[in-house]
């Protein structure tokens, strides 16, 4: 599985559509304190499915859709969207496609929620599915957030056997 | 699956204590099991000993060693199976020059089978990506992201 | 003891301020009464706007934001009273280049009153410092400390 | 008042003798991790007074002795004095001196605590009493820890009016 590109559009300070390329090998991001760097990241856990708001550090979910700024007004709506390629073959064949997918998860203020696969409706479990046995997740391992590094030393035994055990 | 577990538990444990090397230098670490007797419900622990010094909790450590430990484990895991992607968010932010030469390092030998994501305002961690992008504010409040050299940021610095 | 806390309520808030325009530039930052009708009893809280940006409660902001709004309270009731002595441990580590220097400006601002005893790995923060000591443990697990000069210093990074 | 020197003996890696000198001004605290550094920072706290081991990173008050290395045994008590000068004229005058004050705190493995004011027994509550007013203290807001700066803006109301209250 590869990740290509993630589309953002009125996700937190995000408010223009907006699209990041993710290419092979190691990919720095940079940027001044308050710029909308690990903004990213939230993005990225949001569209795994991540479904509480403090996670990913707002009071509530509307906290995740642009609230405006000195020029600009509070957008309606979140949108982010993530093309992968390289999938499982019985993933990629049950959505009639033979590389990319597209995942894709809206949230209205008026509180509506959706989630898409390449532009299908489907629902939040079908998109957990496509990550089944990766290791990938809202809260995996492999995505570790600004200032929680000592979250893995902190864990206990048990969250511990859990880590080894996706990787079995 | 208590097999299962059992030889994965094990093969970890070994690139546990050879990442742990490449990390610390010298010194002892090790995974051990809570409960060895029952393989099914079993927790995991962690042990290290810095080069030199004596085994304590991990309380003790300093918050440089902790961060280097957590690296430890998550590089463990992908030696045992990669995952596609890994997202760090400034985890280079409490090492000192040397660590994070370590860090970088690991990084680079992990990289071609997983992608990685490095959020960071390091220096050392910029000059070891294949590609660098900028996230900024031309208009307050708004953010907006696009590809940039190493040249660009250290001009940008200043 | 009301009107005492009126006053030093009223004087900190004004230095609140003014501090919050050197370290974000722009933007509004607040201290405000929780219950203004109740001197003797009431809590305080803070309000910030980084440049630009809307009002938010103070989860939303960065991990740098953050850093340095607390350094703006910090600093703000040291111009209040200027305590004898302040020890900050690695609170530049969040920071980006052009934050650390207004946190350094700050810094030796108020370093004629107040004794400032800064650790950190970043070359910036050291190059201000009057004296740089430098911690090692030329034996394993036994520290020592000895005065170096920011050129030793480069060279030992390297 | 000034800080002059801080004297550290079989507390946590410093097992020999050692004296750190606080000149005037901006001093940098530098070294490789795991080198010592904020080992000082709980030295000047514990010397303050703390009393509890979670707040200096240990499980409990054994933990602040140094407790071996490869070639030294544990050591058995922990030492720190920390010399001011000029000190409030009513403080000076009850300990007979004119300018400096020694302030000393030790901790034997087997349990016994002393305090000692320029070499004179003493309690914990007469070192606390020359920091009255002074805004210093084991906890006071100008001893941040590493990793614990958002303790400033995570503090409730109640917990700010008290930091301001210190600078009336
Ligand atoms: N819903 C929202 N609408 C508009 N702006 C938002 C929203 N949520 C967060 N922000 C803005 O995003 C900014 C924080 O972005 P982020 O945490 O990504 O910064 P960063 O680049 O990681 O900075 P640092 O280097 O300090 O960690 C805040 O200043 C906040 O104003
Ligand atoms: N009681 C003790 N006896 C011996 N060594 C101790 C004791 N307590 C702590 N240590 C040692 O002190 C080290 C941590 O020191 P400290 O936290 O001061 O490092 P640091 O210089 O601040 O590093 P960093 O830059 O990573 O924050 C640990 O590695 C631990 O071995
Ligand atoms: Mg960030
Ligand atoms: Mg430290």
């Amino acid at each position: 599985m590869k990740f290509n590109k993630l589309y953002l559009h009125g996700f937190k300070s995000f408010v223009d559509k907006t699209t990041v390329d993710f290419p092979d090998g190691i990919t720095a991001i940079v940027g001044p304190n308050g710029s909308g760097k690990s903004n990213i990241m939230d993005a990225v856990r949001w569209v795994f499915g991540e479904q509480n708001a403090k996670e990913l550090r707002g009071a509530d979910m509307e906290d995740i859709v642009f609230n405006g700024s000195q020029k600009r007004k509070p957008a309606g709506f979140a949108e982010v969207g993530l093309t992968l390629s390289d999938i499982d073959e019985a993933v990629a064949a049950k959505y009639g496609t033979f590389s990319e997918i597209t995942i894709t998860r809206k949230f209205y203020k008026t509180g509506e929620r959706e989630y898409y696969i390449n532009n299908r409706k489907c629902r939040l479990k079908d998109i957990k599915d496509i990550f089944m046995d990766t290791g990938l997740g809202a809260r995996s391992i492999s995505i570790i957030e600004q200032g929680k590094v000592d979250k893995i030393i902190n864990a206990s035994p048990e969250e511990l056997r859990f880590f080894l055990e996706e990787t079995a | 699956t208590v097999r299962m577990f059992e030889e994965t538990f094990n093969s970890v444990k070994g690139k546990f204590v050879e990442v742990f090397h490449i990390l610390f230098g010298n010194g002892e670490a090790e995974l051990k099991l809570t409960d060895p007797d029952n393989m099914l419900t079993s927790g995991v622990e962690i042990y290290i000993q810095p080069p030199g010094k004596k085994l304590q909790h991990m309380g003790l450590l300093s918050g440089g060693e902790k961060a280097l430990t957590a690296m430890t484990l998550l590089f463990a895991l992908f030696l045992q199976k990669p995952t596609p992607f890994c997202f760090l968010d400034e985890v280079d932010a409490p090492l000192d020059d040397a660590n994070v030469e370590r860090y970088v390092g690991m990084v680079k030998a992990l990289s071609d089978k997983t992608q990685f994501i490095l959020i960071t305002h390091n220096h050392n961690t910029m000059s070891i990506a294949d590609s660098i992008y900028g996230v900024a504010m031309q208009e307050y409040g708004v953010s907006t992201i696009l590809s940039v050299t190493l040249e660009q940021v250290a001009r940008a610095g200043r």
